[in-house]
């Protein structure tokens, strides 16, 4: 489902110039379940970002179900990610004036479903994440865990076919970071595609796959268990 | 030199009131270094945000180094904080037009500190976290971890006597990680006081004691070294 070639990131000039990405190829098939880890600053969110359509490489090639997505408009590029695409990003961006239940219902209103099913959706998924008692609070409101679980139900209510999640659990105690691991599995076992950045073993240890970055290229990628 | 006596917080009325502090009581001895563990949501943030001086609280009192923080004027506060602690946010707080060298300088200019040690300072922090090669970056080119590491230098380059950390290390891999606690450890041996939030128990281990809050509480408080 994710075919990617030769993908290079490059950010500045001359002694400034920084190699986010030096030539990373990766394929991922659907229903696999990926843990990307590194160290900080080695190119996680900027490889997260071109998967996910939010950014276009400096060269290179990346195909989504098929598609190339260098050759596709930006109206086209927005159709895409709101047709397939879930992404929890590592700042979470939230509206900073919308509730939390208004937060997850907006992918449902792209995604064209109808009216009157959005808001029960967005309340059992910000239920799901243990915000049930929450749904009116604005992110100023919440606390940082609960501004990164809006993030996350905003994420997974279309159940979306692939799921890009970056850094998802990194403000959350351990029963909040087995809630969302638990809604993940749900997830791959429906059949849909997973792919996380984490630097928490807890995370990675759930994967199928766990691929490694540094300084920009993959060092590693092995197999935890089949597809 | 921190002195919490029945700390209450309460948001919002009636149906939607929430408790976020229920009476919390708290000393902590100079030199101490305490770790603040809890579930998302149980209060951790509001305790510390009284405790840095940023919120008051819907009643109860607060003594920093034998001042009560309630009586003094909002200069008079900011001088407190400017002269005493430093705080790294939860949500780092970054400027978004200001490049990583100048958002360390800054609370060296506040301490009045003549301009030029301020530039060395800043870069001796930033290198003792890693980013020696990002100094002239802005927020916007960097990473999350990288971010995360500006605040904590900006945080601790005028060597305060209170360090505040509110997960300090949720975006950071465990070298990033080993690095920032070194950091501490040298801090809190020179006889400085440290009180970080965090829900890793790699941190907390690292504490000398470790407090537990549940839904606006202390429920624990455990000593694992001596002050
Ligand atoms: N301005 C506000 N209005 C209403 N409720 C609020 C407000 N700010 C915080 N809260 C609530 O107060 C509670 C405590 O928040 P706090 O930020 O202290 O939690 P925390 O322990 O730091 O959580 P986390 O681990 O997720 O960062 C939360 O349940 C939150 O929803
Ligand atoms: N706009 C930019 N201009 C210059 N350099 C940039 C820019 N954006 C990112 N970088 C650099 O690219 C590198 C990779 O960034 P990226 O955000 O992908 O790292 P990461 O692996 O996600 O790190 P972290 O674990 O800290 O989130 C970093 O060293 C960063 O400083
Ligand atoms: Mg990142
Ligand atoms: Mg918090």
């Amino acid at each position: 489902v994710v075919l990617a070639r030769d993908l290079v990131m490059t950010y500045g000039e001359g002694d400034a110039t920084v190699h986010a990405l030096r030539g990373v190829s990766l394929s991922v098939d659907r229903g696999d379940y990926v843990a990307i880890m590194g160290s900080s600053g080695s190119g996680k969110s900027t490889l997260l970002n071109i998967i996910g359509c939010l950014d276009a490489p400096t060269s290179g090639t990346y195909e989504l179900d098929g598609v190339d997505v260098g050759d596709l408009s930006d109206n086209d590029l927005t159709d895409l990610r709101n047709d397939k695409l879930g992404f929890v990003f590592q700042g979470f961006n939230l509206l900073r004036r919308t509730s939390a239940v208004r937060q997850v219902e907006l992918p449902l209103a792209y995604a064209g479903v109808p009216r009157r099913e959005r808001r029960p959706r967005a309340l059992a998924m910000l239920e799901a994440v243990g915000l049930g008692e929450r749904i009116d609070h604005l992110p100023t409101q919440l606390s940082g865990g609960q501004q990164q679980r809006v993030a996350v139900a905003r994420a997974l209510v279309t159940e979306p076919a692939l799921l890009l999640a970056d850094e998802p659990t990194g403000n959350l105690d351990s029963r909040s970071t087995d809630d969302l691991l638990g809604l993940f599995a749900q997830l791959n076992s429906d059949g849909r595609t997973i792919i996380v950045i984490t630097h928490e073993d807890a995370v990675a240890a759930e994967a199928k796959r766990v691929l490694v970055l540094t300084d920009g290229e993959i060092v590693e990628d092995r197999r935890q268990a089949p597809v």
